[in-house]
């Protein structure tokens, strides 16, 4: 009678993960799963900024469907009455359960995360979110400050924790509940890093000493970018160390070193994260759900470290539009385990020996995150929802995207066919 | 050809960088840029946007990118206004 569904999302995270073959990167437990998972290496957003690509995949529209291209409306009163992922599973018998950053917060999902429309019950969101752009990082001065390069002692912060550990005690504590009740369940699971600021436990720095840090490949404004193309990563110069740093506007570069503490600090923000999700898929294995519960790991849109001179989402560029997509599949994506094997053993980022990646089979294929709405609906059993019309404003229920299913068990082989055998792109147009 | 692509778009309030350039409200859009990504290329074309009626003027094209990922993974080398790339794909699009 259908799957359980733990959907994490993360905020601002591109594929800077040992899965996609970042060979600096510490992330074991996404790796980890990954390697039990089906894995996409070209999944793009729809629009690469928060509330408008999570309404979207979310809602399985466009966002010239939704509509919503900043954060200043809500898809319901503003486009349409377009049902969401949680919100079918929800309609099809799921306890559905939102923690942290699903929704972007705000009225692009009515102030509520959409809820009651989209969840069993109000959503979760951790008391210390509030203090995300607070003055808490301690500059060299001993004084606190609103930085963008933010590595924290946890225990000086508000509440002695940090927004996605909160989070991470509460997932857990909801799987337990769902597991006693024997509950159906859609969980889903934001995650706020590594978005800025980039504000993570400190001892996360040590994972990458300064002088392994290089700059981007290319740190410099391409010469042919069109100006429009060009995104002044306005929200960085705003925080304390970065506006400190007088850079001109708009095409000023950061000074290099500065530059590599920030690429130094979203790789710790990306273990400390890596972190999180190896204790909530343990809790999954504590709770005897693994076996039970598919699991999809992605991003609301990637991040540019750097290259073409820009930091920041706010772009078309890749590095602005990959995510990380996988989906780990009881059964489908790796063979049934036995009643109590541990499929996702917690493993520490700072004493977990990586010497191989584990492999699990990854996909090339181009997909899309609006695919997510019926590729998730055809894993768990429901009736996919149908294509939507060429204007779909008065649809309630159907999906702009397709279901990526077929690429699960197809070989390499049949993918490349569906590419219609086109090695020579200038031949075929 | 029926090859997998990835649409994305972003709006954007004028043709050069200001303040409102990263995140403009919807009264402001005046260009959105529109992407298709395959395995072998992204496309991208800035076009004029109206936002009181939601509609993009594929005829007013603004500016346009082009980059071919064999060559160029990293997307630094525009070639939408070299002459052999850039028409043919102006054509089709």
């Amino acid at each position: 009678d259908g799957m359980n569904v733990l959907i994490i999302v993360v905020d601002d995270l591109r594929p800077v993960l040992g899965c996609y073959g970042d060979n600096l990167v510490k992330s074991p437990n996404i790796d980890q799963l990954a390697s039990r998972s089906i894995m996409f290496t070209n999944a793009y957003a729809q629009q690469a900024v928060c509330a408008p690509s999570r309404v979207s995949f979310l809602t399985g529209r466009r966002p010239d469907t939704t509509r919503l291209y900043d954060f200043y409306s809500y898809w319901r009163v503003h486009s349409g009455n377009y049902s969401t992922i949680p919100q079918y599973f929800k309609e099809n018998g799921y306890m559905t359960l939102s923690v942290g950053k699903v929704f972007h917060p705000g009225i692009s999902s009515n102030y509520s995360d959409d809820y009651p429309y989209s969840w069993s019950m109000p959503p979760f969101h951790p008391s210390t979110e509030k203090y995300e752009n607070d003055k808490t990082c301690r500059g060299k001065d001993g004084k606190l400050y609103a930085n963008l390069v933010c590595p924290v002692d946890v225990t000086e912060m508000p509440g002695s924790t940090l927004p996605d550990i909160q989070s991470t005690e509460e997932a857990i504590r909801l799987l337990n509940v769902m597991k006693t009740n024997k509950q159906k369940f859609f969980l889903a699971v934001g995650y706020h890093k590594p978005h800025i600021p980039l504000r993570y436990p400190q001892e996360f720095l040590k994972l990458y000493p300064l002088e392994n840090i290089t700059l981007a490949p290319d740190p410099w404004v391409p010469e042919k970018l069109p100006s429009v193309a060009y995104n002044p990563w306005m929200d960085i110069r705003q925080r304390d160390d970065v506006k400190a740093l007088n850079v001109s506007f708009p095409y000023g570069l950061l000074p290099y070193n500065f530059q590599r503490q920030i690429r130094q600090s979203y790789y710790a923000a990306v273990s400390y994260l890596d972190m999180q999700v190896g204790l909530l898929l343990n809790a999954l294995d504590d709770a005897g759900l693994s076996n039970s519960t598919i699991v999809v790991f992605t991003a609301d849109h990637g991040w540019s470290l750097g290259e073409h001179g820009e930091w920041a989402k706010y772009s078309n560029f890749d590095v602005a539009t990959r995510v990380p997509l996988m989906f780990y599949v009881p059964g489908m994506t790796t063979s049934s385990v036995t009643q109590g094997e541990r499929v996702f053993p917690y493993l520490d980022p700072f004493s977990h020996i990586l010497d191989l990646v584990p492999q699990g089979q990854s996909k090339n294929v181009v997909v899309e995150l609006v695919s997510l709405f019926p590729t998730l609906a055809e894993l768990a059993g429901l009736q996919v929802p149908p294509v939507c019309p060429e204007t779909s404003f008065h649809v309630a229920l159907c999906t702009e995207g397709a279901s990526i299913v077929r690429y699960f068990d197809a070989s390499e082989e049949k993918v490349e066919e569906e590419k219609d055998g086109c090695d020579d792109t200038y031949r075929c147009v | 050809n029926g090859e997998p692509v990835a649409f994305s778009q972003y709006p954007r309030p004028a043709d050069t960088p200001q303040w409102n350039s990263d995140k403009p409200r919807l009264k402001d859009i005046r260009i959105m840029g529109y992407s298709v990504r395959t395995i072998d290329y992204r496309y991208t074309v800035w076009v004029r946007f109206n936002p009181d009626n939601f509609s993009a003027d594929f005829k007013d094209v603004h500016a346009g990118e082009l980059y071919m990922m064999e060559t160029d993974p990293n997307q630094d080398c525009n070639i939408y206004n070299n002459t052999s790339h850039g028409v043919f794909f102006k054509k089709i699009f």
